[in-house]
C-alpha cells in the first residue's frame, strides 16, 4: 500500500516544489510507482514535471467531482504520475470552509491510489490553511524542506505546532518522515549555522543528505524537466539521488 | 495623507519581506514617517525590524479589538514604526471568512494612520487569501517583488488576475506602483532572461533599480537590522537606497 508523504513548510521559497518533483523522479528511477499531487494553485510542481495543466486535477479531487483515476496525468519522460493543479484551486481554500468533512476530502480522494502506487507525494502551498491541512490529514508523514537561511529557521516552530494540532484532532498517526536542508551555500557561514541548528532540533529526523544551492535546479523547471533529465551527472542530481536512497532506506525498501 | 502600499506576490520566498523592511528603512532615512504593517503570521518583518512580538498588533487590528495607536511599536534604531504580527494571526484567515465587511477590516483599522504617517507599507504572506485581500483593499497601490527565477515568472499572471478582481469588486483605485526585480545573480543567464521578460510585461511599472543577490541581506534579519545598519556601505544598501529614491521620485516627493 502506498506511503503518502506531504512536503510542508509555510515559509515561502524554501524548496518544497523542487524537492517534491526531484524526489518523485528519484524514486521513479529506483523502480517505485509514484504519484505527485500538486496542491499549490501556482501549479509549479505540475509545470516542473512537464505536465500541461487542464482537465480534472487537484481541485476536482478535493471537491469530490471526479475520481482519482480521472484526475491524474502521466509525466511520461519522468516515469511518474501527477495530479495537476490548476487556477481553480486558488478558490478551494475559501470553498472548503463550508464543506462537509472539509479537512478529510483529500484523504478520501487519494484512497484509490493506495493500491496503485508505492508513494504519493503531496506538494503544498506556502501556508497552513485548509489546503495544507487536507494534505496533513491525508498523509502518513511529512518531509519538511528547510532553506539554509535565517528567516527559514523562524518558521519551523509554526510547522511543529501545526503538526501537533493535526495529530491531536485529525490524524493521530502523522509523523515527521524527515527534515531536508536545501540551498546550502558552502561559501557562507550562515548556511552551516542553519544546518547545525536544524540538526540539533531534529536530531533523529534530519536527513544526512544536504541539497546544495545549484543554479541548474532553478533552470530545470523552465524546461519541464527534473534534474535527472536536465543535468543527470551534476552534483544536484547526485544530491537528490542520495536523498531518494535515504528515503527508501528509512522506509525499509530494499 | 499617507500613501498605503502593499508588497504582494503569492509566490513564496521572492523577497517581499526583505524589500518591505529595507524600503521602510530607506524612506525613514530620507525623513519620511513610515509605518510597516506585518500581515504575515510568520512575523518575519517584525523580527527583521528588531521589534519583539507581543501585545496588540495586526491580528487585533484586523478583528477591530484595538485601535491602531495601541497596535504599533517603534523600531527605534531604524526610525520607523511597526504593526507587529503574532502567531494568533495564523487563525485570522479562517476567522475573517464569517466576519462582517471581512475584506475591509484592515482599511478601517489603518484609517487613523493616514494623518500620522507619510507611508504605510504592508508586508503580505505568500497567498492570495483574505489576509492579502484585506491588504489590497486597504492599499492605494502595490509593489510586486519578483525573484529572478523561472518559477517566480509563472506566478505573475495570478497576481495580475487578483489585482483585477480587487479593482472590480473592492478597490477601484488599486494600481501597480512598481515591480522590483530581486536576487539578481549576474553569473547566471536565467537572471537576465527574467529581467528582460518582466521589463517587457511591465514596461511602465518595472523599477530601474534591480536588487542583487547578496548574502548580507539574508544575514541582517538574524540581527534584527535593516541592511542600512548591518552593512551601510555595501552594494545591497546602495540598491535599496536607490529603490527608495525611485519610490520617492514616482510619488513626487522632493
Ligand atoms: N537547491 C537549489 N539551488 C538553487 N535554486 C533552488 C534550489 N532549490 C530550489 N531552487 C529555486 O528556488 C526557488 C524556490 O524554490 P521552490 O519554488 O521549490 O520553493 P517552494 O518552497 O516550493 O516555494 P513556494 O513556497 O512558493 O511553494 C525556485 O525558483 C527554485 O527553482
Ligand atoms: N537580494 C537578496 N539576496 C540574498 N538573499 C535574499 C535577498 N532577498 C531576500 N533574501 C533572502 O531570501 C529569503 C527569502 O526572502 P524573503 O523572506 O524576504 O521573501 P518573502 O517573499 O517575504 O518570503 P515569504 O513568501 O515566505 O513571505 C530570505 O531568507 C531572505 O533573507
Ligand atoms: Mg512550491
Ligand atoms: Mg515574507
Amino acid at each position: 500500500a502506498a506511503r503518502i508523504v506531504a512536503f510542508v513548510n509555510q515559509k515561502g521559497g524554501v524548496g518544497k516544489t523542487t524537492t517534491a518533483v526531484n524526489v518523485a523522479a528519484a524514486l521513479a528511477k529506483h523502480g517505485q510507482r509514484v504519484c505527485l499531487v500538486d496542491l499549490d494553485p501556482q501549479g509549479n510542481a505540475t509545470s516542473a514535471s512537464g505536465v500541461a495543466p487542464g482537465g480534472s486535477g487537484a481541485y476536482e479531487l478535493l471537491r469530490g467531482d471526479a475520481p482519482l483515476a480521472e484526475c491524474i496525468a502521466e509525466a511520461e519522460e519522468e516515469g511518474f504520475w501527477v495530479v495537476p493543479a490548476g487556477p481553480a484551486l486558488a478558490g478551494a481554500e475559501v470553498e472548503l470552509v463550508g464543506m462537509m468533512a472539509r479537512e478529510r476530502r483529500l484523504a478520501i480522494g487519494l484512497e484509490p491510489g493506495r493500491e496503485r502506487f508505492d508513494w504519493m507525494l503531496i506538494d503544498c502551498p506556502p501556508s497552513l490553511g485548509l489546503i495544507t491541512i487536507n494534505a496533513l490529514t491525508a498523509a502518513d508523514s511529512v518531509i519538511i524542506p528547510v532553506q539554509c537561511e535565517y528567516m527559514a529557521l523562524e518558521g519551523l516552530s509554526h510547522v511543529s505546532e501545526t503538526l501537533e494540532l493535526v495529530r491531536k484532532n485529525l490524524n493521530p498517526a502523522m509523523r515527521i518522515f524527515g527534515v531536508v536542508l536545501t540551498m546550502f551555500d558552502s561559501r557562507t557561514r550562515l548556511s552551516q549555522q542553519v544546518v547545525d541548528e536544524v540538526r540539533s532540533h531534529f536530531e533523529e529526523t534530519a536527513f544526512e543528505t544536504v541539497i546544495p544551492r545549484a543554479v541548474r535546479l532553478s533552470e530545470a523547471p523552465s524546461y519541464g524537466q527534473s534534474i535527472f533529465r536536465y543535468e543527470p551527472n551534476g552534483r544536484a542530481a547526485a544530491a537528490y539521488d542520495a536523498l531518494g536512497r535515504e528515503i527508501l532506506a528509512r522506509a525499509g525498501v530494499p
